[in-house]
């Protein structure tokens, strides 16, 4: 999934 | 990733490893709300249901599965060890929290960025951490004096949320698409919860006396 879409912070 | 988001990171994992080492080593619970650890035990089951389907980083996995292996085996060792658990005092820590899990839910079917189960399930967790301390700054206020552990769990927990939005700021100012309104304002919301507690923190910390939160 693309980097904005998901959410990359814990 | 920037220097305010790892430093939040890096606070976030050291206020639950105080509370693990805490339980752990003095075999006591005493001062800690089991409501809050299983409110936290879920913002984390909630938030990282993605971690076998989108990989980000071995950072990013890693950390989950620390947050979620200590806020499962502290919930575990103040409701199931046979010493911790003599130590918890359930008769003061009696914040209903589950009044907190719906109305959460609720809210996160109305406003998210995103109607499906996973993006829900995140904003769900979202707004319980911003109210997951609640439980603990009652079961403060009750048993007024805090042991200093305790109090640097607390300290610890406001300052990774700080440090985090300093981190959307910085985002913000360098990633042109980066906005997450939900994101920030439960941050924000989170963050004031804990600047009443910090207030007195601070104050005792200063004036070297032990903490004492008003009635």
């Amino acid at each position: 999934s693309d980097q904005l879409d998901s959410h990359d912070e814990l | 990733m920037n220097i305010f988001r790892l430093a939040g990171d890096m606070t976030h994992l050291a206020s639950v490893l105080v509370l693990l080492l805490k339980i752990h080593t003095i075999k006591s619970c005493a001062g800690i709300s089991l409501k809050t650890q299983e409110l936290y035990a879920l913002v984390f089951a909630t938030r990282y249901l993605d971690l076998f389907t989108d990989y980000i980083s071995l950072y990013n996995t890693l950390m989950k599965l620390i947050f979620l292996v200590s806020s499962f085996s502290i919930v575990w060792y103040i409701r199931h060890h046979k010493i911790v658990r003599r130590s918890y005092d359930k008769d003061q820590d009696t914040f209903r929290h589950y009044f907190l899990v719906l109305p959460c839910f609720l809210l996160a079917l109305v406003i998210n960025e995103k109607f499906t189960v996973k993006e829900i399930m995140w904003t769900f967790s979202l707004y319980l951490e911003a109210v997951a301390i609640l439980p603990q700054l009652v079961l403060l206020q009750r048993t007024r004096n805090i042991d200093n552990l305790t109090g640097q769990y607390v300290f610890l927990l406001g300052a990774y949320r700080s440090l985090y939005i300093l981190n959307w700021i910085y985002r913000y100012f360098t990633e042109p698409h980066y906005v997450h309104w939900i994101t920030w304002i439960s941050g924000l919301v989170q963050t004031l919860l804990y600047a009443d507690f910090f207030y007195y923190y601070f104050q005792s910390w200063k004036n070297n006396v032990k903490l004492e939160l008003p009635a």
